[in-house]
């Protein structure tokens, strides 16, 4: 899972910009 | 009785609350017979990562969120997303089912679990209803005193109707205690607690 190592923020900023699945 | 424009923006909270749902291929992993320390985590931090995302989606559909700052968006999101975890855990708690197969794999104190059993009890005595659970989800993310906020005034602005709304619906279904929406607003320091314990939890592992 290549978000396992993925801070708060970062998920967050990803989520946020609709940036799901990369 | 609601405004026209309350009620709209009730139905339409509701209406993204209730799609906010972790997929399903996540959800069944915890039912996996799985004791390895690594497993373990490994299942705790994709669920979180799927809690988030989730929460994100639900949040942007709030009205007026995405007209703030951007990095107050990010604020607003980093201050409360262990918040309305642990408030959404209250419904129906994954997390409690993981914890409650996997007892000691996590090393998680009973000074930080027996709070947390007693606050979901106690909120379990409240009665609240979907709409009560929606609101108040949304009213602790769109929390004005977050640290980094530069326009507190605008979150406010956007928390202030939905506290007026959320009082209404305490009104309305819980008429024989006048103190419903005043308990209620109480949980919320108790949530905040466990915010910063949850902070010094991950600090003191990341230290092991």
């Amino acid at each position: 899972n290549s978000s396992t190592n993925m801070g708060l923020e970062a998920i967050i900023r990803k989520a946020l910009m609709g940036k799901y699945d990369e | 009785e609601f405004t026209p424009e309350q009620q709209s923006l009730l139905d339409y909270i509701m209406d993204s609350y209730s799609k906010q749902q972790i997929p399903q291929e996540v959800s069944k992993k915890l039912l996996h017979e799985e004791f390895s320390a690594e497993g373990n985590f490994l299942i705790l931090t994709e669920m979180a990562t799927s809690h988030v995302q989730v929460l994100v989606e639900f949040t942007k559909k709030l009205p007026g969120f995405q007209t703030l700052d951007h990095e107050d968006q990010i604020a607003l999101l980093k201050g409360s997303a262990v918040e309305a975890i642990y408030w959404k855990a209250t419904i129906r708690s994954p997390w409690s089912l993981l914890f409650s197969n996997r007892p000691n794999s996590f090393s998680i104190s009973d000074e930080f679990i027996t709070p947390m059993f007693n606050f979901y009890k106690s909120i379990g005595e409240l009665k609240m209803t979907q709409e009560e659970y929606a609101l108040l989800t949304a009213i602790v993310i769109l929390s004005p005193d977050r640290q980094y906020i530069k326009d507190r005034e605008s979150v406010e602005r956007l928390q202030e109707p939905l506290l007026d709304i959320l009082q209404k619906c305490c009104k309305l279904h819980h008429p024989d205690n006048p103190q419903h929406f005043a308990c209620l607003l109480g949980r919320l320091p108790e949530l905040r607690t466990f915010n910063h314990h949850h902070a010094e939890m991950l600090m003191s592992w990341r230290v092991n």
